[in-house]
């Protein structure tokens, strides 16, 4: 863990007072190998190495008697300064039906995490509508439809051959008619290189007017999570991200980096495949995680 | 490299960044790094060259065919953890083998996952195979048995068997996984004959761990790397060439059927640098 690896530095120190260039170069360099082994993008960890230099060098770590505590402290306070809140709220819109609409990246787990989220508003007591508008991926109607039975929450379909702007513009009659107070659109997995498919979801957005746009990030995302958040997020402007498979034993860097370069929040965590492995975002756990 | 015009720290820096960059890890990319220097690159360009050479080095033993049985019938297991592929490679695979004038039998042996027989059956219809499924909850090695007589019956050519994504760090899925595989060799000696680990190009460092459990647990014999086509670059593969010698066999380009091709070490690490 970085704790053993910086006492390590610390121990072969032994004189008091002021640290040496060197001493703190060493331990930057720790800091780095960690949070990069960690998936932490390799611009977001020079820039967050940066900001622990400057606190590195000042007085708190050069008077302490026990610096490589210090030092832990200090890193561990500026992720989780970096982590933002702890909250799972969701926005609600103003008049009418809620939007919430799931995007991201092939495979990320948005359809398991629209009915997660169906669970858990419903829970709440609200009344949401899942809406399968992922007309491409073969049965990926059908997954939502599984789920939303097996939920007994409803699911809003036009088939596969129907075109997905219309699908969600539909859902949005729907709701009002019925008298749903939420809509979680599903929309199909897409590569942010993709410009057809990015604009398709702009205008899904220009005829939903979403109150939530939530990125589903996999935890297991590499460097690669700055460029797809970037992209995601100067598209539609996304207004939170989830992120899945925590269950696993991936370190999650990515919400560093996804934090650091569009300032989004995360809103929840996905910790297994089943419709209860939902869970809110605690930045205190992130930051221990991402540390090792 | 362009406008640099000498070989300085701050260029070798540079290339660190692009490796690290692409996931190739802090591990593999200082052996890269250091073994290039070792050659003492005079300019920009000669650095960059010496850099691919490396890495084409490390993965050239790492290039493999898919291991296909000579007179009896082939069985290809897929696994890896969730939402990398693999429904979709095998469909790749099976539209592959048909082109070849191959017989292809697919095992829908995901019982588990919402969709997931019909996903398969969608796509045995489209490339026009067949296909053995249960109902979803069933045994996968009911299923996996039933598919491995039916082979031997009809002397198929290929059966390629699709699992459940599963997170390498749950023992009693990665058992089931272990069972399904002992069912291929109780059934048809020398199956299976490839055991293909699907890593998404867009994972980091966990991929060595993935690539580390299901080598151990199931005898992983070739990596696929899918969502080549997107902005990662897929890196891990380099690291775990490099740590793990397993070889890549196969690239995932897109989601139809043609976006399969072969794995070139060459062709990746010029990549790199795109
Ligand atoms: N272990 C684990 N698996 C998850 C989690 N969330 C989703 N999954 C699994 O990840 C896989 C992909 O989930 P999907 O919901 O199909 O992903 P998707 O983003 O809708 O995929 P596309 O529509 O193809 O882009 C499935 O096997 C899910 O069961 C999670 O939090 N933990
Ligand atoms: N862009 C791109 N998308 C891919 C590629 N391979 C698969 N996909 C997409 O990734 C998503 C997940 O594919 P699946 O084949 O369902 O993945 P899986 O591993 O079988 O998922 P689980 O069974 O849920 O674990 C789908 O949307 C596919 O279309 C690829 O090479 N490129
Ligand atoms: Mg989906
Ligand atoms: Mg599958």
């Amino acid at each position: 863990s970085l704790s053993e690896k910086l006492s390590a530095v610390f121990k072969n120190l032994r004189r008091k007072g002021k640290l040496s260039a060197k001493d703190i170069a060493l331990t930057l360099r720790e800091i780095r190998l960690a949070l990069l082994e960690a998936d932490v993008n390799f611009k977001v960890v020079k820039e967050f190495i940066r900001r622990i230099k400057e606190r590195a060098e000042g007085k708190e770590v050069l008077e302490s008697l026990t610096p490589a505590q210090q030092v832990v402290k200090i890193v561990h306070e500026e992720l989780i300064g970096i982590m933002g809140e702890s909250s799972n709220q969701l926005e609600r819109a103003a008049q009418g039906p809620t939007v919430i609409m799931l995007v991201g990246l092939q495979g990320s787990g948005k359809t398991t995490t629209v009915a997660k989220l169906a669970k858990h508003l419903s829970g709440n007591g609200q009344n949401p509508l899942m809406v399968a508008a992922d007309t491409y991926r073969p049965a990926a109607i059908h997954q939502l439809n599984v789920l939303g039975e097996n939920l007994k929450l409803p699911v809003f379909d036009m088939g596969a051959e129907a075109d997905p702007v219309d699908i969600v513009n539909a859902s949005v009659s729907r709701a009002k008619s019925a008298n749903y107070d939420t809509i979680i659109l599903d929309t199909a997995g897409r590569l942010t290189c993709d410009t057809e498919m990015m604009a398709e979801l702009s205008r899904m957005k220009e005829k939903t007017s979403p109150a939530e746009i939530l990125l589903v990030l996999d935890a297991m995302t590499g460097q690669d999570a700055v460029n797809t958040a970037e992209a995601f997020h100067r598209e539609l402007n996304i207004s939170g991200v989830i992120l899945t498979k925590l269950d696993g034993d991936a370190r999650g860097g990515a919400a560093l980096s996804i934090r650091m370069v569009t300032g989004c929040p995360i809103k929840f965590v996905g910790v297994g495949e089943k419709i209860e492995a939902l869970e809110p975002f605690y930045p205190d756990r992130m930051a221990g995680r991402i540390l090792g | 490299t362009i406008g640099r015009t000498k070989v300085d720290e701050e260029l070798y820096q540079e290339m660190e960044d692009i490796l690290i960059g692409a996931d190739v890890g802090v591990t593999t990319t200082l052996k890269i790094i250091e073994q290039v220097r070792e050659k003492r690159p005079q300019e920009p360009t000669q650095l960059k060259d010496f850099i691919v050479e490396e890495i084409s080095l490390i993965l050239k033993h790492e290039e493999g065919k898919l291991n296909m049985s000579e007179e009896s019938p082939t069985v290809i297991m897929v696994v890896g953890v969730n939402g990398t592929g693999k429904t979709t490679t095998i469909a790749k695979l099976a539209a592959r083998f048909k082109a070849e004038g191959k017989s292809v039998l697919l095992a829908a042996a995901d019982t588990f996952r919402a969709a997931a027989i019909e996903q398969l059956e969608i796509w045995a219809n489209r490339v026009n195979v067949s296909l053995i499924k249960h109902q979803p909850g069933a045994d996968p090695g009911a299923v996996t048995y039933d598919a491995i007589q039916s082979i031997k019956a009809r002397n198929t050519d290929v059966l390629i068997v699709d699992t459940a994504g599963r997170l390498h760090t749950k023992s009693n899925l990665m058992n089931e996984l272990a069972k399904v595989r002992r069912v291929c060799q109780a059934q048809l000696p020398g199956a299976p004959h490839e055991v293909l680990l699907i890593l998404d190009a867009t994972c980091g460092q966990n991929g060595l761990l993935q690539a580390k459990q299901f080598t151990e647990t199931v005898g992983v014999t070739g990596l696929a790397l899918t969502k080549l086509d997107g902005t990662a670059k897929g890196g891990i593969v380099i690291a775990i060439s490099d740590q793990l010698s397993l070889p890549v066999k196969l690239i995932g380009c897109g989601e139809t059927l043609e976006d399969l091709i072969d794995f070139s070490g060459a062709d990746f690490s010029r990549a790199l640098f795109e």
